[in-house]
């Protein structure tokens, strides 16, 4: 078992930033499939699009700061038009 | 600040609201005045006034609840998502939901309760999260605010304001105006010879100057009176007082208004208030008070009532008999129309109309007759 932390590829943050996305941003299910992609537009867009309406640096990569916001408690309304 | 797609608002400016259930982290009182400071908030922005609805459909329905509670969005526990609201409209919308999962306080030690209702208020009337971090509507939790005398940012005016247009009187600001500034519209004119008190009162060694939707602040710590709007300081108080007094042994300041009054102890209003003026001692057929004063050296408190006066002793909690007596036969040269009192080094000031009147008890004459302003450096 002591590997098994070796073998995890995935970052631990991208399962809450997944249902941040999907919860507050409208990520679609399709969209979510391809997240893992690093250079997948639909998420770097989503996570841009996080970062302006949260007035944070739009950089469309999880920075600390984005991270560290969406880390707080929240109001559950979506930030964007359902 | 940004509204909801198709930017619904409101089609009427006076809005019911009704709180459906408690959560059990806190007094029923302190719910309830949550909500209702919550809803000053944008009340005092807008021409929007609110109702308490107690059964029935209101258009802001108010409840707490936890994981899936019938709307399809379910809660998810403690943390994170802490409530959310809905756009104006019929039925489900215009309602807030609080996430009973949290924590919820009057202070900042947990999740602030009138911060996120003031925060969900605002999407019940249209408003979607605003990108800017020092709005109330930024989608974030931020407790770091000053809760005692919160305003909202210029950023949620803004955006209330264009839905519903200005209040009829406008103020982005609980603080209004200081002498040397001049007054917003509507406001009193603090040096006006004609101006009179609604009442008059000390608080903590500060003295409040009580007329209409506002009160004068006068500090021994600073040169400068300020006016404030009374809802600043207790959001649930009515405006146009009639009395107020301090009674300093328990720290409470007590507020009268037709046949009832309250207590408050700093911002707090006192839970179990208002109460009606006849537990007191005073018989149906008195409506209102006129001044109240606190003689804190012989622990009794005043009630002038038209042209008589009501004794009422604090350590026996009861009127004192014999009265009503006529305000003419033991306070000669007062005026008979008593606005406020005030008791000061040994002094009663009496506040009537224009005028003040210095009355020293022991010779039982006026001594000094003011400008009822002179104590505001008019």
């Amino acid at each position: 078992y002591p590997l098994n932390g070796a073998m995890k590829e995935e970052d631990p943050n991208m399962d809450l930033v997944q249902q941040y996305l999907e919860k507050y941003y409208n990520l679609a299910k399709y969209e979510k499939r391809v997240f893992r992609r690093k250079d997948s537009s639909p998420v770097v867009n989503k996570i841009q699009e996080m970062q302006k309406s949260l007035g944070l640096e739009v950089t469309g990569k999880l920075d600390s700061n984005t991270l560290e916001v969406i880390n707080k408690p929240r109001c559950g309304v979506p930030d964007v038009g359902h | 600040f940004n509204t909801f797609p198709g930017m619904p608002k409101w089609g009427k400016n006076h809005l019911t609201y009704r709180i459906v259930n408690y959560t059990p982290d806190l007094p029923r009182d302190a719910v309830d005045f949550a909500i209702e400071k919550a809803l000053k908030v944008w009340e005092e922005v807008t021409p929007l006034t609110f109702s308490r609805m107690h059964e029935g459909e209101a258009d802001i329905m108010i409840s707490f609840a936890v994981r899936a509670h019938g709307d399809f969005e379910p809660f998810d526990g403690p943390g994170q998502s802490l409530a959310h609201a809905y756009p104006p409209g019929s039925g489900l919308y215009g309602d807030v939901h609080f996430d009973d999962d949290e924590k919820w306080t009057e202070d900042a030690s947990g999740i602030n309760l009138f911060l996120v209702a003031a925060h969900e208020l605002g999407h019940s009337l249209g408003l979607l999260h605003s990108a800017n971090p020092e709005a109330l509507m930024y989608a974030v939790y931020k407790p770091n605010r000053n809760l005692d005398h919160f305003r909202l940012s210029q950023d949620d005016v803004d955006g209330i304001q264009s839905l519903y247009g200005p209040a009829p009187e406008t103020f982005q600001n609980s603080v209004v105006s200081t002498q040397s500034s001049p007054p917003e519209p509507g406001t009193p004119a603090m040096c006006d010879p004609a101006l009179s008190f609604d009442a008059v009162s000390t608080l903590r060694g500060e003295i409040l100057f009580f007329k209409d939707r506002y009160l004068w602040r006068k500090s021994p710590w600073s040169f400068q009176p300020e006016l404030h709007l009374i809802s600043a300081f207790w959001p649930s108080l009515p405006s146009d007082l009639d009395a107020a007094y301090e009674d300093s042994s328990k720290d409470i300041v007590f507020i009268f208004k037709g046949n009832k009054f309250w207590a408050v102890r700093g911002s707090e209003v006192q839970a179990g208030y208002p109460k009606v003026i006849h537990i007191l001692g005073f018989p149906p057929t008195t409506r209102k008070i006129d001044a109240a004063v606190y003689d804190k050296e012989k622990k009794k408190t005043y009630f002038f009532v038209e042209d008589k006066y009501w004794r009422f002793d604090e350590k026996s909690q009861s009127m004192e008999r014999g009265f009503p007596r006529r305000i003419a036969d033991d306070f000669p040269g007062v005026e008979t129309k008593v606005d406020a009192v005030l008791q000061e080094s040994g002094f009663f000031y009496f506040f009537s109309g224009s005028l003040q009147f210095e009355f020293d008890p022991n010779a039982k004459t006026v001594t000094h007759v003011l400008k009822s302003n002179s104590r505001l450096r008019c």
